[in-house]
């Protein structure tokens, strides 16, 4: 399926620039440093709690780089007041993970 | 590393 990715290139950029801020070990980031970002959106824990469950798509425990723009996705378009889905919509699964 | 039971790879649970 050839589903355009809903991340945008410049959204893309955006959350790219942040994932490397924050240290990533081998391209990836652990909970530890991915949690504090997203309870910095101040939405609910258990929103946040879906956010990473919908976006660890190898649920590995670290997020990589297109893990970490679904995330960040997710919280932005949540902060826009949109809900969070429940499973993954695939438009939004990145293009590397289909 | 994380709190057993439940998703043990998901940091909010």
């Amino acid at each position: 399926i050839d589903i355009p990715w809903v991340v945008k290139p410049e959204e893309k950029m955006k959350f790219d620039s942040i994932f490397e801020s924050l240290g990533p070990v081998g391209g990836m980031l652990t909970g530890d440093k991915v949690k504090p970002v997203l309870l910095n959106s101040k939405l609910p824990v258990d929103i946040l709690g879906r956010v990473w469950e919908l976006s660890d798509l190898d649920r590995d425990g670290m997020l990589d780089k297109d893990e970490f723009s679904v995330a960040m996705y997710l919280v932005y378009r949540a902060l826009e007041g949109e809900p969070v889905p429940m499973s993954l919509p695939p438009p939004l699964v990145p293009p590397s993970k289909r | 590393q994380y709190p057993a039971g439940g998703s043990s790879t998901n940091p909010f649970l």
